[in-house]
């Protein structure tokens, strides 16, 4: 309504231009969270590095645009993992997921993506391990295990769908993968966290809906 | 539709963007750098009651007129958004992963009367 009146349709006398912008921006942001099933912004304690990030990002592109075997889906999740304990031919990955996360997705489809920078001579195996905590004490135990024949240097792809499914029952949503290299390739992670070829998974999912009684 | 000018006062789609920079959102939406929050004022007198949405026919004529003789007893119509697309977001979640997704029905392209 113009300037003075009363909004015809719900009576409420006309805002001053900057109440009414307050207004529209907490109604913004009131409608976005909501969309997202977020109680608040989160605050985010270590974003990725922007050459990690890129590269994911430019792989959920081609996945998109060659279609394929990738189910579409309205929700994509790219999970960069941070280092654990390593040794000379082997490292931890830690992927972690919140419980609203875990709780408000059904994953479709994930894909571990791994880049290998070993001098190949021909394919050699690799071992990929999926720990999870053990409940009865502090160690952890292999939930699955899988030899990768890697035939040079490049990436890798690993089907972690049912990995990270079960993940996502579990109370603590952590995932950890082993990844265990020949003695003369050195460590398999790039030296540095920013690099472009640090692991990452993409994962197809959709919003989970809440189990609904329809009355006929 | 019609896009609100500075004296609209039938039914338009007013644009609003609200910029995640400006209210400090820029950190943990990546993409894209805001939102056409856009929405539909604007007076829906009886003879607008339903445009667009009509062809422009001799019905739409006829209809006219009895709204328009009618208008003494009538309600008006609403002003709404006849057409909307999703907004894409691309942000992190708390442990810093990277979520896209597709918020459907959530820019307001055009508006109409009910």
């Amino acid at each position: 309504a113009a300037k003075g009146e009363w909004c015809p349709a719900c009576g409420v006398a006309t805002l001053a231009p900057g109440a009414q912008r307050d207004a529209l921006l907490a109604l913004a942001k009131q409608s976005i969270l909501a969309k997202l099933r977020l109680p608040g912004r989160p605050s985010v304690p270590q974003p990725p590095a922007r050459a990690a990030l890129l590269t994911a990002l430019r792989r959920v592109r081609e996945q998109r645009s060659d279609g394929g075997s990738v189910p579409s889906s309205p929700l994509t999740l790219l999970l960069l993992p941070s280092a654990g304990s390593s040794t000379s031919r082997s490292v931890h990955l830690h992927f972690r997921f919140s419980q609203e996360v875990a709780g408000s997705t059904e994953i479709q489809q994930a894909t571990l993506y791994l880049f290998w920078a070993a001098p190949g001579r021909g394919a050699q195996p690799v071992t990929v391990r999926f720990l999870q905590p053990d409940p009865a004490g502090p160690n952890v135990t292999v939930a699955s295990e899988t030899r990768l024949e890697v035939p040079g240097a490049g990436w890798t792809t690993l089907d972690v769908g049912a990995a990270v499914r079960s993940l996502f029952r579990q109370d603590t949503p952590r995932l950890t993968v082993e990844l265990e290299v020949p003695e003369d390739w050195g460590s398999p992670l790039p030296s540095d966290h920013g690099d472009a070829h640090w692991p990452f998974v993409v994962a197809q999912a959709r919003a989970r809906t809440p189990h609904r009684l329809h009355r006929r | 539709g019609v896009d609100c000018g500075a004296d609209s006062r039938m039914c338009c789609r007013q644009e609003f963007f609200v910029d995640f920079k400006e209210i400090g959102w820029e950190d943990w939406i990546i993409q894209p750098e805001g939102y056409h929050m856009n929405f539909c004022a604007g007076l829906c007198p009886l003879h607008m009651a339903g445009i667009p949405g009509l062809a422009a026919s001799f019905h739409t004529a006829v209809l006219n007129r009895i709204k328009a003789a009618s208008a003494a007893a009538a309600v008006d119509s609403c002003c709404v958004p006849t057409q909307r697309r999703p907004l894409s977001l691309l942000y992190y979640d708390r442990d810093s992963n990277i979520v896209k997704t597709d918020i459907p029905d959530m820019i307001v392209d055009s508006c109409g009367c009910t």
